[in-house]
């Protein structure tokens, strides 16, 4: 049957299966493995040794991290049919725009809702791990997110299906065919609602999904009000931050 | 498009699953 004028059943599984292996194939960490390192938590004393860094050290820690992991999100969209069909100015404006979005959602699958930790570098830390970067309300919004994006429960396969949607959103300022970027993302969508409608969701859930853009919207623009707060002070830790990560936040 | 080299040159090269 057809879920639309263009779009039949089998477009719908075909693209999912696309961006589903898409999403998989490019997740810095597998299910299994972050599930293997539940209990590898920061101790006390390393907590408070990271505490104890310095601003630039920690900014330029984050940014290394962050860093690497735009370039999977690099990866995700390349593999996203559809998406190395746009003409490369476009590709550009929807990664600079939504892979820190994408990242968000990635993150909680990092996150552990029982101790309130995340994943990085290796073990699990808690917010006040993050004490030295000197932006706790960054911080804590970031965990708040975390927290509310894991009640949500998502699948791998709805959380694939939302971060390519994001990713292809057609209302990012100064697309060339932004009309084009709009056909993959209501295929995505649609792809999206049939997939919550098969896993016995409802709209229910895809309404609390897109209630979180607004949330993950502003922690973009507080990481990016951050930045440039961070760049005045520290103007060359700035300069030496990975030059993906300037190409990405600079202005 | 110079600003962007980094990202030009990640979309521009082959993923390992393109062989």
């Amino acid at each position: 049957g057809a879920l639309s004028d263009d779009c039949s059943l089998l477009d719908i599984e075909r693209i999912t299966q696309n961006v589903v292996k898409s999403h998989i194939e490019t997740c810095q960490y597998s299910t299994e493995e972050l599930k293997r390192l539940t209990w590898n938590l920061y101790t006390p004393e390393e907590t408070r040794s990271f505490q104890l860094k310095s601003a630039e050290w920690m900014w330029q820690q984050c940014a290394v991290h962050i860093t690497n992991a735009i370039q999977y999100v690099v990866e995700f969209a390349k593999r996203i049919s559809g998406f190395m069909d746009l003409c490369q100015n476009d590709q550009i404006i929807l990664l600079k725009a939504g892979c820190l979005e994408v990242l968000l959602i990635r993150m909680c699958r990092a996150y552990n809702s029982t101790n309130n930790t995340l994943f990085f570098n290796g073990k699990f830390a808690s917010p006040q791990f993050f004490k030295a970067l000197g932006c706790d309300d960054l911080v804590n919004a970031i965990f708040e997110l975390a927290k509310s994006l894991c009640r949500l429960q998502l699948s791998e396969e709805e959380m694939a299906l939302f971060s390519a949607a994001i990713l292809l959103s057609p209302d990012r300022p100064w697309l060339t065919e932004s009309q084009q970027v709009q056909k993959l993302q209501e295929k995505i969508y649609l792809a999206l609602q049939h997939s919550l409608h098969m896993g016995g969701g409802s709209q229910e859930k895809l309404d609390k999904m897109a209630s979180k853009l607004p949330q993950m919207k502003s922690i973009c623009n507080l990481h990016i009000d951050k930045l440039e707060f961070f760049r005045l002070l520290h103007p060359e830790t700035a300069f030496s931050f990975p030059p993906l990560y300037r190409e990405v936040f600079g202005s | 498009t110079e600003r962007h080299k980094i990202l030009h040159r990640l979309l521009q090269d082959s993923s390992p699953a393109d062989g």
